[in-house]
């Protein structure tokens, strides 16, 4: 379902019945402007014009009957291989508990999407702990207390301690001893290149070894996301994106140019602040919200 | 990092791509690139004297968006004097409201901040830990039976209670908000037309609070917010981080707000006055 903007360079490219490379420039021009203004990645975007170019060029020697509308099917395809494949359900190890440890920028909705998480999980039967590991922001740790509190779900948190390794560590082995499945970790909001804080990131990681690693980003995100996730992913070796904030109008760029240039797969997309607003991930749709 | 051989053309792609990846975004970029090909148009067009010919060019223009918008924020003499924080989910706006108060605290000013966020998760409970630290009271209303206190009462008692301490200044904490929630765009409103009720003329400055790391959905903020309430000021957060925050030129392009000041880090004390040539080169470096 292709929207107004897009149709209407369909329309003026349909008016003038086959296409001169002319038209095909600035139909690309166009796809330029649209993807850029998505938060499309400057790189992901000239690489996807040139495959749209070379396939449309070909097109227009072949036949330039609805020689349009193909290169709309070629945008569409592109896009859709960039974006991968749907929602991969979350698959819990075999040996419990499954350690799920979520890791981002400041802001981007990691506290929440643990709460969110969480509720998922209980929902679909599973006993899950909580773990309050941001040891720095004010009231961090009473923020995931409340949504635990919401949800009847065990949070363990200690606002006093600046040790995050320890509570992880005390989480896992609470989660052992009570046969709990699965311990979300909460993270601290920190720059990638914070070396400290990384250091955080990694001392936690080696201490629990964390089934999934997932790296919330905020769905405005810019142009800064490919640099962020790569980073993230070499420190802590990331095995999934959730992108967070898509009730908004931000195009949520960020999204495709991290999958096109990392390949992590997209876990769960959040559409709102409260905790049911946790949906997973359909490729095509994000793909129609960028060209939107 | 653009490499430039004495005789070589100016690499024009490398310029393009260091303002596109700053999220200055096409609208912005597009007419910059133009003007720095006229200008090479003429000589020196190669080597140093080119580039950097091509760098002044881009300088120029981006100061010429900026530099009018630099107004760093001042109190003037109403009292108290009213700094309300607005702006989309986590951009930074409970942290600032902190700096902005540990900023006139040092400057010997009686502080009070208003824990209006009334939704979100211990939001009351971080501003509050916040006061504690930099010294500042904190107006703040339990929960309802419902849910959270209701937003535009907690504004309207923390001006009251600013106006009977007699505080210099109140840093009103608002709760974050996408922009395109009318529901909530209107609950903005009401806060500001109550806040006026507590005392005539307040909020003097309505500050939009904008994460550095933004891309082109900045641009859409700003429009919705300011339309909405009118932001007198501008505030960009975490530019201690690799984001460059270059939605600030469409934003000041097209809105023509002052850009008071940048956060660059999480403690009470990073917050710097915004400086147009200092954004500028942090942009470009
Ligand atoms: N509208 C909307 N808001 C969200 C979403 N996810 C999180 N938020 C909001 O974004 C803000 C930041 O969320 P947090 O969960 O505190 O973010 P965080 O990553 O834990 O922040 P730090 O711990 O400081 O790094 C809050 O206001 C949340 O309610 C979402 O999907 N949609
Ligand atoms: N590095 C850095 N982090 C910042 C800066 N300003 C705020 N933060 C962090 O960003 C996160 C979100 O800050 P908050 O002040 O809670 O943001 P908010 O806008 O009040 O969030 P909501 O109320 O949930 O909408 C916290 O982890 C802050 O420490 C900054 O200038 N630099
Ligand atoms: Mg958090
Ligand atoms: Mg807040």
């Amino acid at each position: 379902q292709l929207t107004t903007r897009v149709q209407s360079w369909v329309d003026r490219l349909r008016r003038g019945g086959t296409l001169s490379a002319e038209e095909i420039d600035a139909a690309l021009g166009q796809l330029r402007t649209t993807l850029l203004d998505a938060d499309v990645h400057q790189e992901v975007a000239a690489s996807l014009l040139e495959r749209v170019k070379s396939r449309a060029v070909q097109l227009r020697v072949q036949e330039s009957l609805n020689a349009a509308d193909r290169i709309l099917a070629l945008v569409g395809q592109e896009l859709a291989a960039l974006m991968g494949d749907k929602h991969r359900p979350l698959r819990l190890s075999s040996e419990p508990p499954t350690v799920i440890m979520l890791v981002g920028l400041q802001g981007s909705g990691k506290t929440t999407t643990a709460g969110k998480l969480a509720r998922l999980l209980k929902q679909q039967g599973r006993r899950v702990l909580l773990a309050a590991a941001d040891p720095r922001r004010p009231a961090a740790t009473e923020q995931l207390q409340t949504l635990g509190r919401s949800l009847l779900v065990d949070v363990l948190g200690d606002a006093s301690t600046q040790d995050a390794v320890a509570l992880c560590r005390a989480a896992v082995e609470r989660a052992r001893a009570r046969a709990t499945e699965v311990v979300i970790i909460d993270t601290a909001g920190r720059l990638q290149i914070d070396a400290p804080l990384m250091g955080e990131l990694k001392a936690i990681h080696a201490a629990v070894k964390p089934h999934e690693v997932w790296l919330v980003v905020d769905g405005m995100m810019g142009q800064e996301a490919v640099a962020t996730a790569r980073a993230f992913a070499g420190a802590v070796g990331v095995t999934g994106l959730v992108m967070t904030k898509l009730d908004g109008d931000a195009k949520g760029g960020a999204l495709l140019s991290i999958r096109a240039m990392t390949g992590l797969p997209v876990t769960y997309i959040g559409t709102g602040e409260k905790l049911e607003a946790l949906e997973p991930f359909h490729p095509d749709r994000m793909a129609s919200r960028i060209l939107g | 990092l653009i490499g430039r051989a004495p005789e070589a053309p100016v690499d024009l792609a490398a310029v393009e791509a260091l303002l596109l990846g700053a999220d200055l975004g096409v609208g912005v970029v597009d007419p910059i690139m133009a003007r720095v090909r006229a200008t090479l148009g003429e000589a020196p067009a190669r080597g140093e004297a080119g580039y950097r010919r091509a760098m002044e060019t881009v300088r120029a223009a981006l100061l010429e968006r900026l530099a009018p918008c630099q107004s760093p924020l001042e109190i003037t003499a109403a009292k108290p004097y009213v700094i309300m924080l607005l702006g989309v989910n986590g951009s930074g706006k409970t942290t600032t409201a902190a700096k902005l108060a540990e900023r006139f605290r040092r400057a010997g000013c009686r502080v009070v901040l208003g824990a209006a966020d009334t939704f979100r998760a211990a939001a009351v409970e971080q501003l509050q830990v916040w006061g504690a630290r930099i010294g500042a009271e904190v107006i703040a209303q339990p929960p309802s039976r419902q849910g959270g206190a209701d937003p535009a009462a907690v504004a309207f008692d923390t001006v009251q209670a600013g106006v009977a301490r007699g505080a210099d200044v109140i840093c009103l904490d608002t709760a974050g908000r996408l922009h395109t929630k009318s529901n909530l765009m209107e609950e903005l409103k009401k806060i500001v037309r109550v806040v006026g009720k507590a005392l005539p003329g307040a909020p003097h400055e309505r500050l939009l609070v904008l994460d550095a790391t933004v891309g082109q959905n900045g641009l859409a903020q700003a429009r919705y917010f300011h339309e909405a309430v009118g932001v007198t000021g501008v505030v960009v957060t975490k530019l201690d981080g690799t984001a460059k925050g270059g939605i600030l030129v469409a934003i000041a392009h097209e809105l023509n707000v002052p850009i008071r000041c940048i956060g660059v880090g999480e403690s009470a004390e990073d917050l710097v006055d915004f400086n147009a040539e200092q954004f500028v080169e942090a942009l470009l470096g």
